[in-house]
Order: C-alpha cells, then structure tokens, then sequence
C-alpha cells in the first residue's frame, strides 16, 4: 500500500528492526 | 511421582528453572525448555556467556551483523527488564510471553506502548514517531519528503491524539489499536505456538523427566 494511505505506525511497524519472527527463521 | 532435574542447564549462566518461568507465562514447561534451546544459540553467537547483549539480539534479528537499528534497539531495552545491559534467559522468556498468540490483548497493548514511547515519558510524542520513521526510511529503499512524513504524522495524530495534546497518553493508544487491530500484528508470533517442534532437540537437555 502506498505510504499516505496508512497511518505512521503501520509503517513503523514494517520495521526489520521489529521482526522478531526473524529469530525463529534460521 | 516428581521431578528430575539434570545440573547441566542449571550451571547455564543467566538459567532459571523452567517450572517457575512455566508458571509465570503463557508457555508449558516444554516450551520453556525449546526457548531454552534458541536462548543458548542466540546468547552464543558472539560471546559465549550465556547472556544476550545488544548485538547479539541485532544479530539474531537481521541474521547478519548490521549497524545499530532503532527499532530493534528499543526492543532490546524492553527485554532488558532489570535494565542490566544484556537479556537473561528469565528476560527473555518473560518478554517474548508477550508475543504468544495465546497473551491478553491488554499485555501486548502495553507493550506496543512502551515500544513507540522511546523516551519513557508516558507519552508516544510526535518527535518520536518521526524519528522512527526516519529511522524506518533509513533501512529500507522507500524515500518519502519531509513534507510527505508531516502529511503521515498529521493523518495519524489527528486520529490517535483525540485530546489534541501533541501526544498520546495510553488511553488514546489503547482507543487507537482497537480501531486499527493491525497494529498489534507485530505483537504476535505464531512460531511461539510450535516452539517445541522448532527446537525439538529439548528433548534431549530436558531437566524435568517427569511432572507430578
């Protein structure tokens, strides 16, 4: 979705910073 | 009928007792005893003192030494409950209890919070959310202006911050996740519900031989 549809936190969100599932992704 | 306990994991630097941590969140002693296992890995992978520090949880994270991240940085701080510099395995397992999809709603609520409130004040404020985007920007190809950043903080405070403060106190936030559940996605993990079948060498370390 383009950036201005969604609110700030979606976009925070999509962080590889936050995605812990990565830890389980070995 | 009673328990058996091997001594290896529990000379483990930063170990506790999976029966206690079992009690104190969303996971069975089982699931305690596979986290136990990703614990080890993780907390290995620079130094091998069996604590996570920063940038091991970077490491595991980005699968790849990177240069520090905002986001995940906050994340470690979170996890760090005793605020000691590094995550113990009781840390560890108390804050990922969060992300289990079985976890009240309100736990993940009040996580999310803590996470966007970088500064600790109560209060998720503008400055912070603009400097999580910026720091979303930086890591990833997406360019947006600064005017198109204030465009997104409006939209998004006008929302949220119904009192019309600057800022969003826990109620506002609250009041804003129920509108938009999306937003709690990332407090979810559904790995945590197959933990055991992910690391299912725990079998093999288990201390506990039998439950009463």
């Amino acid at each position: 979705a383009a950036p201005l549809t969604m609110n700030a936190f979606e976009l925070i969100s999509k962080s590889q910073g936050l995605n812990l599932s990565s830890l389980f992704e070995k | 009928m009673g328990c058996i306990f091997s001594k290896e994991n529990r000379q483990f630097p930063g170990y506790e007792d999976p029966i206690n941590l079992a009690s104190q969140t969303a996971f069975s002693v089982s699931e305690v005893e596979a986290l136990f296992e990703l614990y080890k890995s993780i907390s290995s992978s620079i130094i091998d003192d069996g604590l996570i520090n920063r940038e091991e949880f970077q490491l595991a994270i980005f699968n790849n030494r990177k240069k520090e991240n905002l986001l995940a940085n906050r994340l470690f701080d979170l996890f760090d409950v005793q605020q000691q510099g590094f995550i113990d395995f009781g840390d560890f397992v108390r804050s990922l209890s969060v992300f289990h999809p079985n976890a009240p709603e309100e736990d993940k609520i009040e996580f999310s919070f803590k996470l966007y409130d970088l500064d600790n004040t109560g209060f998720i404020e503008r400055q912070e959310v603009k400097q999580m985007l910026i720091a979303l920007l930086s890591e990833s190809e997406m360019k947006l202006a600064d005017e198109t950043i204030e465009i997104i903080l409006d939209k998004t405070f006008m929302e949220a911050d119904v009192k019309g403060d600057g800022k969003i106190d826990k109620s506002e936030w609250q009041s804003f996740v129920c509108k938009n559940p999306s937003l709690l996605k990332v407090m979810t993990l559904p790995y945590l519900r197959d933990i055991t079948t992910t690391f299912p060498s725990f079998v093999f370390n288990s201390e506990v031989d039998e439950i009463a």
